[in-house]
């Protein structure tokens, strides 16, 4: 199982803007992303869960620094579209795993979820490609994050 | 915009599972994960929002032949951890537009749904990395949202 993972990345630029209740309707994305768009907010990452009872939540990351500036844009969206809040937390960091085909042989994912558990992580979201399962979780535990990824997936620290 | 992307992918092959109410402690994600790969179960994509009041949802998609085994597998963990349930989907598909350095530039993501929205294609769950911005869509609108995003990202169909 470790074999398929060739690197851990890491990084520690990162706060999330949660929109809290959003209708599952069409037009809802489109409106909260053309607003971050116009101005000019760079976007790392989106993760939207499946809707229960049509309303889900959508959140996306940016850097500490576009934090605020992300909040001002979206806070008349979160009106316009009829959701029910915005949320907010500038103190997170990504940790991913990153290799070929990891989806065709199962257990990567539990390795990597079964690594942060025994070092006491707690994983606040989770976002996934064909080459990279990435792990959101609070700024403080991104070294040991990579530590324990890193023993995890037998790779030498700075792969 | 159009110039980052380079194609565009679909799988319609796509069934999802939500563990919906798990408990936002440690070992939770490696628990659904583990029973998972023990029984040799690949899974394609993860989507975990953040919790609110220390609850979330955790979704994760298989091939739809892998649905009825995936459900089996995970209803005792349901309970194992104390999530409310577990739900299926057996009739999504995904779409994914494909670039480098997309998230340096604003818009893309603002593009897609756009491009989603005007053709009234619902957005039910959304994950990205650094080169792929992936949406899963009801399976009937997969040709739609293909031929859309092609036309609103100025590619060939065939890219
Ligand atoms: C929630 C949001 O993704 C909505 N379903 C849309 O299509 O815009
Ligand atoms: C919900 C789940 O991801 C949990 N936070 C865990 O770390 O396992």
């Amino acid at each position: 199982v470790a074999k398929k993972v060739r690197g851990i990345s890491q990084d520690v630029n990162v706060a999330k803007v949660t929109v809290v209740g959003v209708p599952d309707r069409t037009g809802v994305a489109s409106a909260i992303f053309d607003a971050l768009a116009r101005a000019n907010i760079s976007i790392d990452t989106i993760v939207q869960n499946a809707s229960i009872n049509r309303i889900t939540d959508l959140t996306f990351t940016v850097t500490k620094n576009d934090l605020t500036k992300a909040m001002k844009v979206i806070d008349p969206v979160v009106k316009s579209i009829g959701a029910r809040e915005c949320t907010s937390d500038s103190k997170l960091a990504s940790v991913s795993i990153i290799g070929a085909g990891m989806q065709s042989v199962p257990g990567y994912a539990a390795k990597m979820f079964r690594a942060l558990y025994e070092a006491g992580i707690n994983i606040e979201l989770i976002t996934t490609s064909e080459i990279r399962i990435t792990c959101i979780i609070d700024e403080s535990k991104a070294g040991d994050a990579v530590r324990v990824l890193h023993r995890a997936f037998e790779l030498e620290q700075g792969a």
